[in-house]
């Protein structure tokens, strides 16, 4: 049985391609098999891998013509792939908008062709629109990378709004995992003040029946290091950069907190 | 004569919102009359002056109805004002998908009744779309902030490519005034590396003629610091916040650095 995973904020630069790349190699080194999946115009997550997004399927075929996703799949280790993404994709809003079901494309090639993955995390671009509604059609569970400041707790409850209409109208089964904390500057007073916001408010969602009741704010948190700035520069995970580093520590610690909460396989 | 500026960056977080509170707060303290636009709908450029952005008029109305700027600007001070943005944005892709000259009804607007201001600057949202391409065909100039990290160059050619098009297509008159380095953190190898690969790009951008060949690396820097990321929790400009701070210093700079590129009024 697949899992997928949609890594999504609409705010932008909260590390959601950082997390996906990196969670995602943190699960593959622990031997499961992880496909990741690129659906951002931006096609950051197929470049942090050194992935050629030009001239090559890629999932914006994947939704247009549409195609199974496995055929632009691209092995990167022996537990670990990769399905690129294409600039084109920024143009998919425009080009599917009188088209009926556009926001299940993705999930009806997942369906039709499951991927022989035991995970799949799926990067979105900083947006709500098209191409992040399609991840969460496909998705099981939600994770929510967030900066601790203002602006990036400001956009949580568009979000959430989202996944409850989402899950209301056409995926029943999404549930939101959780928030993990990036780029997290423990010193600051900013920091501190937005997890306990945010802790209260998970606390008190437990009493109501939402996608987002059983979600939690992670425990392991992602240090600011500029070693997880570095790494995609060199098409490289982080554990594969600099194993020694936080970033490194932060992200295994987050993968291991991810599989305890995976129900017993 | 008004100036209208599209502070823009498809690439999220990389200090845009910021950069039009704070430089549009900077030149409205040196006396000249600044308006500015958010066209985000995550509304943060709003929310950074806490202005209303439910029930009332908005930028959305503005590009949707269409009607005068004018009708939804609210004044913050004497010398600054905003028009704000509103969620609805979100949608306006879509719902103007077969609209023909979609991309100008900002621009139709700003030149049928033009604001009562010297400088106009939009906050732009984290994409190439609809919405960025209308601030595109309104503007005169682009700043583009730029935080020194891999990714957030990456993403300069395609941005280039699209200032381009708009520039060839719809507005013959766009140039781009220059990158603006925000989250600098100067004792980082990477910051230092993507500066001068900056720099080199922009000397040798001035041997062609392009909507970028006269532009540069702004020399005013702002560094990281934490009271940035706190003001907008407070409603408040950074001068306003905390005039003594990094943050105020380093866009006061910036503000004055701007006024002195504009061409002698
Ligand atoms: N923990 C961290 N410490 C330092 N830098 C980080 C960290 N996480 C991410 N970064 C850097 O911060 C920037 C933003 O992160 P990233 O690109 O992963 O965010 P994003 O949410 O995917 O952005 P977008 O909204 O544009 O897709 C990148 O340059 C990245 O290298
Ligand atoms: N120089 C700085 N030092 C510290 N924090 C900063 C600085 N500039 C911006 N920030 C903070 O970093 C985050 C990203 O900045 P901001 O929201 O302005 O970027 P943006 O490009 O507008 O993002 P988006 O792509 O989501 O619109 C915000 O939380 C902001 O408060
Ligand atoms: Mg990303
Ligand atoms: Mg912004």
């Amino acid at each position: 049985d697949v899992k997928t995973i949609a890594v999504m904020n609409q705010k932008g630069g909260v590390g959601k391609t950082t997390t996906t790349a990196n969670l995602g190699a943190g699960i593959a080194m622990l031997g499961r098999a992880v496909c990741l999946l690129d659906i951002d115009p931006q096609c950051h997550l197929s470049l942090h891998f050194n992935v050629e997004t030009a001239d090559s399927p890629s999932t914006y075929d994947v939704l247009v013509e549409p195609m199974p996703v496995e055929r632009v799949v691209r092995p990167l280790t022996d537990t670990l792939s990769l399905a690129p993404a294409s600039v084109d994709l920024a143009g998919l809003e425009t080009q599917l908008a009188s088209v009926p079901g556009r926001e299940q494309r993705l999930r009806q090639q997942l369906d039709a062709a499951p991927l022989p993955a035991e995970f799949i995390l799926i990067d979105c671009p900083p947006s709500l629109g098209l191409l992040t509604l399609n991840a969460l059609a496909a998705a099981d569970e939600v994770i929510i990378p967030l900066q601790p400041h203002f602006f990036a707790l400001q956009g949580l409850g568009q979000l959430l709004q989202t996944v409850s209409l989402v899950q209301e109208r056409i995926n029943p089964r999404l549930r939101v995992a959780g928030v993990v904390l990036c780029m997290f500057e423990r010193i600051t007073r900013l920091a501190n003040e937005v997890v306990l916001d945010l802790q209260a408010f998970f606390e008190d969602a437990r009493l109501h029946a939402t996608p987002w009741s059983g979600a939690k704010v992670f425990e392991s948190v992602v240090r600011r290091n500029i070693k997880l700035a570095e790494c995609p520069s060199h098409g490289l995970s982080i554990f594969d950069y600099d194993a020694t580093c936080n970033g490194a520590k932060d992200y295994a610690d987050l993968a291991e907190e991810f599989l305890e909460m995976q129900a017993p396989v």
